[in-house]
């Protein structure tokens, strides 16, 4: 349920085109005795960006503070790189740039004791940033575009995704949980169905723009849960298929043209939407 | 790689079942 850019037949640039890299090789660190540290410009996306470093940290001590910067809505992920690949520091974020707040990043990075401990080397400090920019589209969610950091964002982040989406799952459920006491009331033909694209905008809204979370990763995984739910509906081989190495529970709505469409009995699926163990 | 995939499968059907649960939320 993870597309490319052969079938992302939405208008503007590629995902590819959205998504660059940009090091920074920060010789002589010890030597550097500016409050701040500004990188070259790069560009992704369309959009220029800078880092900003505070080597002695900014209003903080003991850190190194980190920021990426830019004057347009984006998201950004900037890393230092550990000479041992698996200790490299990852932190990732979702941020909406505006006029007033163009940089945004961490002011306790990283503590200063851990920066000698393996990333500075040959008193040179790397960092690495990752940025993609996000198409505004308020309707869909969004993927992670880059292969390796999507599996380090697993990596990092699937637990606190999983934490994310149970106390969402969970909030609903306990207003559903009362209607269903009511049986008498609900017959089978109303109320059945909304356009997809109504619902996918109270998604978005709740993960992204009232910054419940700051997480590429909560974005990435509502994709591809809809790009299942997207191919169960087209087709019923993509279902076996997933059948064949996990089992499965059967959707419980179903995608008609720009409908989201409850897939059986509305009382059935109320049970289970309220009783089914999470995922 | 097993590993992997177990996550991949796990992000997409939490995925799936958040979008679920926004759609019996919002319809009823």
């Amino acid at each position: 349920y993870w597309d490319t850019d052969e079938n992302d037949n939405e208008s503007g640039k590629k995902p590819s085109e959205l998504f660059g890299k940009f090091t920074w090789r920060i010789e002589k660190i010890s030597q550097v005795n500016k409050r701040e540290l500004r990188s070259i410009v790069f560009e992704v996306g369309g959009y220029k960006w800078y880092i900003l470093i505070y080597p002695q940290g900014c209003d903080v001590h003991n850190h190194l503070s980190l920021f990426l910067c830019v004057a347009n809505p984006d998201k950004l992920r900037p890393a230092v790189v550990n000479k041992d690949p698996k200790k490299s520091k990852y932190s990732d974020t979702l941020h909406w740039f505006w006029k007033k707040e163009h940089d945004w990043g961490w002011k306790k990075f990283m503590e200063l004791s851990q920066v000698l401990d393996g990333f500075v080397v040959n008193d040179t400090l790397v960092i690495k940033a990752q940025v993609q920019v996000i198409r505004e589209k308020k309707s869909r969610p969004f993927r992670c575009f880059d292969c390796t950091y999507r599996r380090e964002l697993v990596r990092v982040y699937l637990t606190s995704v999983e934490q994310i989406c149970r106390h969402s799952i969970e909030e609903r459920r306990g207003k559903l949980g009362k209607l269903i006491e009511d049986k008498v009331r609900w017959s089978r033909n109303h109320l059945s169905r909304e356009k997809t694209e109504v619902i996918l905008k109270e998604v978005v809204k709740q993960f992204f723009i009232e910054k419940e979370v700051a997480s590429t990763l909560v974005m990435d995984s509502l994709y591809s849960g809809l790009n299942m739910l997207e191919s169960q509906s087209i087709s019923k081989k993509g279902r076996a298929k997933l059948l064949d190495t996990e089992e499965t529970p059967d959707p419980m709505v179903s995608i008609d043209k720009d409908m989201f469409v409850l897939a059986d009995d509305m009382l059935l699926l109320l049970e289970r939407a309220i009783l089914e163990p999470f995922p | 790689k097993n590993a992997i995939e177990r996550d991949e499968r796990r992000l997409t059907e939490l995925g799936r079942r958040c979008v679920e649960i926004f759609v019996f939320a919002h319809i009823f």
